[in-house]
């Protein structure tokens, strides 16, 4: 049987489990290609 | 060890008392595969280990960057769309009309999905409808009419009924459709 | 204090990288005075450094608004480890053990952490380093670190690329979810990274295979160590849907690695991971085109691919210890007294527990009797490939005999382990598929058992059973020998008493 001690640090690990954005590339410095400018509310608002 | 042994995985009515089925008997793995962007019928085909995302569906909502090579000759272009040594930017309205007039359509689309929120976003928008795309403010994509074919309007004159070439942002490809326009919905 | 002092060089670092690309000249400048100033110049200053960077970066990120940007520090310092491994002359210590160094005080920190921290523990930042360590490395690498302008530099890290994986495949296994409980999900989704796992996979002369098993016999067996019957933690169970995935894309790009494989996965494979033992079992090698198992014509003597002994990747020789002599020395020239040595042999000092279907102990070396059926396997192939087949396909044969005397000695948990060590080879066509198969049949038909023949049959049946009752994939190998089974001249199957003790099973046989 697992011992209580490591199954709430095996649920606590599952709680902050890392996703796919945390594994994504990292970007440190960007060069940003345009301002924030507001655009209309119909135009896709995600990348 | 024999085929006794057997009965609690495949009696119904005694399954997950004594073991897991979805370890033992399994599940059924076609949705599994097509999580993993595996096609049942076409496996090997495409290396998935690549762009692998996570180990679990809930954890892989968004693409992850898979390995690519730059070569030295695609970098520090000097003087693109006159900006020196610099990257171009697009943080003008005004100033930067003429620079977006220089793309393809591919590119402004691309512009145009890549930087929501953005002056290059509506920079993009006023030179699209310039070239007589029109934005679907329901369906979010771009849209032009068919040269080969006019429209009919239908009574009442809230629509048409027509041949348009839309540009797919998921497929990149510009297509064909037959199509009611409403005229409320274009912008 | 030293340790303020590294930090602060480090938060320079940090504001440095935030400011420009990392290709700039002030980032070379930087370095280079890191080391002109005796930063890292010796042993002490880099273990300081390393510790006072990681601190800081794990502090960043559980200081920093969750909305924004909380792994700045941590991907600064996965750059910099890469500049570091780049740009300095190793003259007194060699680049892999340079490296090692500071991912052996990166592995400090993590059990300190993990250790003070206990529940509160936050995988996320060590994650978020090592994985930008990873697209980092994989950003310079390219094409043979074609980016090295410096000739010696380059073929330096060519040769060095290895150990860079090799290190951290070490650092994996040290941090494997058996040790660190808090570290598991990030280290599950650090074994399958899309800059490792792929990476190990294809390196070239398959440098990473060795590391990849012994990784995932360490995910195997902490899945074995807490897998109940019926009473899986959800965690465990989150932990076997993470594993099967990779699996599955594992048999999708590199089959192969499955196929050369297999024996030393299953053995840390639990039995009851059935569908999992199914799916590491069917693997095929790319580009093979199997005939379909389930056509009532088929022959298994007439598929091309039996003449072709799979590739084995690790020789199980090596697992027979004490037994080597005995079986090498009777498969030349068979002895009852050889015999007589590996069939007592093959028991463990005292009974364990294990996780059957239908047995809860286990008193025999189930991994010495796996080693012994498989190494058998790949003698008689080599054995047909030298001589004919004949010398194989003969049950007068040392190879045949020896498995039989198995059975014929052993008790009916002896009897168990060995047909399932047999069924474990019933893979794709293949030269051990199709010798294992004319084992198994004749095992089911032969005369010779006496009393025991109708718990031998059982067995047999119960085993292939087992591989064809659960969901897709099932071994084309396990599949043709049952067909084999049901297609045998003489009583069908059905009329046999055992299986109409059991009208469950009878009633799937029949319509099988």
């Amino acid at each position: 049987t697992m011992p209580s001690e490591m199954a709430s640090q095996l649920e606590s690990s599952l709680l902050n489990c890392p996703d796919s954005l945390d594994a994504d590339t990292p970007s440190l410095h960007q060069d940003v290609l345009s301002m924030p400018h507001p655009t209309s509310i119909f135009f896709p608002n995600e990348t | 060890y024999g085929l006794k042994a057997l009965l609690p995985l495949i009696r119904r009515e005694d399954q997950s008392t004594e073991y897991d089925p979805s370890m033992t008997l399994g599940i059924d793995l076609t949705p599994v595969l097509h999580s993993l962007g595996i096609p049942s019928n076409q496996q090997g085909r495409h290396r998935v280990l690549e762009t692998f995302q996570s180990p679990w569906v809930e954890t892989s909502r968004s693409e992850v960057e898979p390995r690519f090579f730059v070569p030295e000759s695609f970098k520090k272009i000097p003087n693109v769309l006159q900006a020196g040594n610099r990257s171009p930017v697009f943080n003008s309205v005004q100033q930067d009309l003429a620079k977006i007039s220089l793309f393809q359509d591919e590119t402004l689309f691309y512009l145009f999905y890549k930087h929501p929120g953005s002056v290059v976003q509506e920079l993009t928008y006023l030179e699209l409808r310039k070239r007589n795309w029109r934005y679907h403010k329901t369906l979010k994509v771009w849209l032009t009419k068919d040269p080969m074919m006019e429209p009919v309007v239908a009574p009442g004159g809230a629509s048409e009924r027509g041949s348009y070439v839309f540009f797919d942002p998921q497929r990149w490809e510009k297509c064909q459709r037959d199509f009611v326009l409403f005229y409320n919905a274009i912008m | 204090t030293d340790q303020e002092k590294m930090s602060l060089v480090f938060t320079e670092w940090v504001k440095l990288l935030q400011r420009v690309p990392d290709d700039d000249i002030s980032v070379v400048v930087f370095i280079r005075q890191m080391i002109e100033k005796g930063v890292l110049s010796s042993t002490e200053g880099m273990v300081k450094f390393t510790n006072a960077a990681l601190e800081l970066s794990v502090s960043s990120f559980k200081e920093s608004d969750p909305t924004s940007d909380v792994f700045i520090a941590t991907d600064a310092f996965s750059k910099l480890i890469v500049k570091l491994l780049i740009l300095q002359e190793f003259t007194d210590m060699t680049r892999a053990d340079y490296f090692k160094l500071m991912i052996s005080v990166i592995t400090m920190v993590i059990s300190e952490d993990h250790g003070r921290m206990r529940e509160g523990f936050n995988e996320r930042p060590y994650f978020r380093l090592i994985s930008s360590l990873l697209c980092e490395w994989e950003c310079v690498s390219g094409h043979n670190f074609i980016k090295m302008g410096d000739q010696q530099c380059r073929s330096e890290l060519v040769e060095f690329n290895f150990d860079f994986y090799n290190i951290i495949a070490s650092f994996l296994h040290s941090t494997q979810p058996i040790a660190f409980p808090g570290f598991s999900f990030a280290w599950i989704t650090l074994i399958s990274h899309r800059m490792f796992l792929p990476k190990m996979l294809r390196l070239p002369e398959k440098a990473g295979w060795a590391k990849l098993v012994l990784l995932f016999t360490d995910l195997l067996k902490f899945m074995a160590q807490y897998t109940k019957k019926n009473d899986v933690p959800d965690a465990v169970s989150v932990v076997y849907k993470g594993a099967l995935r990779i699996f599955l894309a594992v048999a999708n790009d590199a089959p192969g690695f499955l196929v050369e494989n297999h024996y030393e996965l299953l053995n840390n494979l639990p039995h009851v991971y059935m569908q999992l033992r199914n799916i590491i079992l069917s693997a095929i090698p790319k580009n093979l085109v199997v005939p379909n198992p389930y056509d009532p014509n088929l022959v298994i003597d007439d598929v091309i691919g039996c003449h072709d002994a799979p590739t084995v990747f690790y020789d199980p020789v090596q697992d027979l210890h004490a037994l080597k002599k005995p079986v090498d020395n009777y498969l030349r020239i068979p002895s009852t007294s050889l015999q007589r040595a590996i069939t007592t042999g093959i028991f463990k000092p005292e009974y364990q527990k294990d996780n059957g279907i239908g047995y809860d102990t286990v008193s025999v070396d189930t991994k010495l009797i796996n080693a012994i059926v498989f190494h058998v396997g790949i003698e008689a192939a080599l054995e047909k490939h030298k001589t004919t087949a004949t010398a194989i396909f003969n049950t007068k044969s040392s190879y045949y005999t020896l498995l039989a005397s198995l059975l014929n000695d052993g008790n009916s948990e002896v009897r168990f382990h060995v047909v399932q060590a047999i069924a474990n080879q019933l893979r794709y066509p293949n030269a051990h598929t199709h010798w294992f198969n004319y084992v198994l049949k004749n095992f089911f038909f032969a005369e010779d058992w006496g009393s025991n023949k109708a718990e031998i049959q059982e067995i047999i049946v119960r085993t292939l059973l087992e591989r064809i009752v659960t969901n897709k994939p099932h071994c084309w190998g396990a599949v043709v020998t049952f067909a084999d089974l049901l297609k045998a001249p003489g009583a069908s199957i059905t009329t046999f008493q055992f299986i109409k003790d059991v009208p469950e099973v009878e009633l799937i046989i029949k319509h099988l």
